[in-house]
């Protein structure tokens, strides 16, 4: 009965993750392996293909500042974090490298919506203590959408936009300071991560452990948080085992991923922190203000 | 801590569209 209850869990959370995020893994996969047919993503690789990208889409706009250029705007995938745009007095080609990190926090928070409601459908997260679902969400939303990077990537670029843009790793290392630093570690994480070769019903499970950790600083009531997380512990376990029997040691081995994605985390915000005081004009959107205001 | 967090503790009470973000 009990590994029936963790399957049916395994089996809820899967389902809310495929609910609330709308490019999964199997179809990030199937894109990058060229399986889509004539649907092959419009790939960026210089400025003027990120020129041309921005036609290419027809995407949503999302008004974010009072004094956003009102421009067509590239929705990037799960990782548009790098959170940052620039103010006036630019040529062409810095307008529109702008332009797309606005894209970028513009899509981040978008995703962090997804994120808080696939939170919400973690059987006992919205009974805790609000507070500490607002902590757990602060300090864990930048993780999950470092983890949720990883389908997307592989060694030579991510796609971007729901898919229908690969941007190459070369083109984001040649940005100009600090920004060709800020996607960088994330792709030698996500390359090292893919190894595991984890599926969307693997992943669901993993994302409900990292926003129930019960160690993120301020927390009120640590002790319901870390019994939902060991219910779902014991349900990835178990999912590991039966979706991948010949991996050994393939749980002790997303555990340990956990480590390297805190450092990520704080090195990331330590970078726009840095930006907020180099860059002059710079806006961050107000949901990643807040998220990162005294995270780390 | 929810009162710093007006927008993170608006999305946990109801659904907020991107719009309104």
């Amino acid at each position: 009965p009990e590994a029936a209850d963790l399957r049916a869990l395994s089996r809820h959370l899967y389902e809310a993750y495929l609910k609330y995020f709308p490019l999964t893994k199997a179809k990030a996969r199937a894109i990058l392996s060229g399986k889509t047919g004539d649907n092959a993503p419009f790939v960026i690789h210089d400025m003027k293909s990120l020129m041309e990208g921005e036609q290419f889409i027809n995407c949503k706009q999302i008004p974010t500042q009072e004094h956003q250029p009102q421009t067509s705007a590239l929705s990037v995938g799960h990782g548009g974090l790098m959170g940052a745009h620039l103010g006036s007095e630019c040529n062409i080609l810095d307008a529109v490298e702008l332009r797309f990190f606005h894209s970028c926090q513009s899509r981040s928070a978008e995703a962090v919506r997804e994120v808080t409601e696939f939170a919400k459908s973690i059987p006992g997260f919205i009974n805790l203590d609000l507070n500490d679902q607002v902590t757990l969400l602060k300090y864990g939303v930048i993780e999950v959408l470092i983890i949720m990077m990883a389908p997307l990537m592989n060694k030579d670029g991510t796609l971007i936009a729901y898919g229908q843009i690969f941007m190459t790793r070369e083109f984001l290392k040649s940005l100009r300071k600090p920004f060709c630093q800020m996607m960088e570690p994330k792709f030698e994480f996500s390359v090292k991560f893919n190894t595991l070769e984890l599926d969307d019903s693997d992943m669901a499970l993993f994302l409900a452990v990292i926003i129930l950790s019960g160690d993120r600083p301020g927390l009120l009531n640590v002790k319901p948080i870390e019994q939902l997380q060991e219910t779902v512990l014991h349900a990835l376990e178990l999912q590991l085992k039966l979706n991948h029997p010949d991996s050994l040691q393939l749980f002790a081995k997303l555990l340990q991923k956990m480590t390297d994605l805190r450092q990520i985390v704080t090195d990331h915000v330590h970078l726009i922190q840095l930006l907020k005081k180099t860059e002059v004009d710079m806006c961050l959107h107000p949901l990643l203000q807040e998220i990162m205001k005294d995270l780390y | 801590l929810k009162e710093k967090h007006k927008i993170l503790h608006r999305l946990l009470q109801n659904s907020t569209s991107p719009v309104e973000l």
